[in-house]
């Protein structure tokens, strides 16, 4: 299985 | 008041197919610019961007800017109703904040003319600020090479890894019962462009390995345009990138692996 990582720790929160 | 007027409801059509695997529900932003959306999956892995500009529309009109949440599996039944020629109307009145989202098809003849609403909900959705980036590597290719290349190695594994270099562009996958892989090799571009040629900018290699279901989702905007383009940089969101002529973009972000 591939483990991503969620995109809120590469984006900021808006 | 918004109204927005599409020459083909086939483009909405195929935004919607092309949107709801990856995302059930999302909120629709309209202002003077256009409509546009971002959302992303439950799990906050992957995202989608569509932008439609106000110029693209036969014509545009929004007096003051609205965010409408819609649900895509009942937006996708209700565009079903839709000839692919038929002219599209969206409007909504906000005089009493808006509670539903309306649609007219007008057959290419003006002799059938349908009108179907949409209830709108709540939704709490999070979004994010996407900053403009420079990436290491813009892969340009045709979008049904994409979509068979994710089809046949969906029947392989369950990654992709995409190795791109000056030279070309390998999409690589193993599982269980083996592997496969396959090279799509640079090309200049030269007279009467191949539509199915691959152009890769680059300025130092870059590997990426991606869940290949996320990537099955994406290639369903494939029947909107002809090309893609992958935008690679090492430790950052792949950036897929579907035009949609004259009129915008869908643009799907997707987080890269961790290093176990």
């Amino acid at each position: 299985a591939v483990n991503q990582r969620s995109l809120l720790s590469f984006f900021g929160k808006k | 008041m918004i109204e927005a007027v599409l020459a083909q409801a086939s483009i909405f059509k195929k935004i919607v197919e092309a949107l709801k695997e990856l995302i059930s529900e999302t909120n629709i932003d309209f202002s003077e610019a256009g409509i546009s959306l971002q959302a992303m999956d439950s799990s906050h892995i992957a995202l989608c961007n569509l932008l439609l500009r106000d110029d693209g529309f036969k014509s545009y009109r929004c007096d003051r800017a609205l965010t409408l949440g819609v649900n895509l599996n009942s937006l996708s039944k209700l565009l079903k109703c839709a000839g692919n020629d038929d002219e599209m109307r969206i409007f909504a009145n906000d005089d009493s904040g808006a509670d539903q989202l309306n649609f007219s098809f007008e057959s290419a003849n003006s002799e059938r003319v349908s009108e179907f609403s949409l209830k709108l909900m709540d939704i709490d959705a999070d979004s994010v600020d996407i900053p403009d980036m420079d990436y290491q590597a813009i892969i340009d290719m045709s979008s049904s090479e994409f979509s068979r290349i994710i089809r046949d190695l969906s029947s392989v594994g369950e990654a992709v890894s995409i190795d791109a270099t000056k030279q070309g562009v390998k999409f690589s996958s193993a599982g269980d019962a083996g592997k496969g892989s396959i090279l799509l090799k640079h090309q200049k571009s030269v007279d009467g462009d191949s539509a199915l040629a691959t152009s890769i900018e680059i300025n130092e290699p870059v590997s990426h390995s991606l869940a290949l279901k996320f990537l099955s989702s994406f290639a369903k905007a494939a029947p909107l345009t002809d090309r893609v383009s992958i935008h690679m940089t090492e430790d950052v969101p792949v950036m897929f990138e579907f035009k949609i002529s004259e009129i915008g973009h869908i643009r799907f972000y997707l987080a890269p692996q961790i290093d176990d």
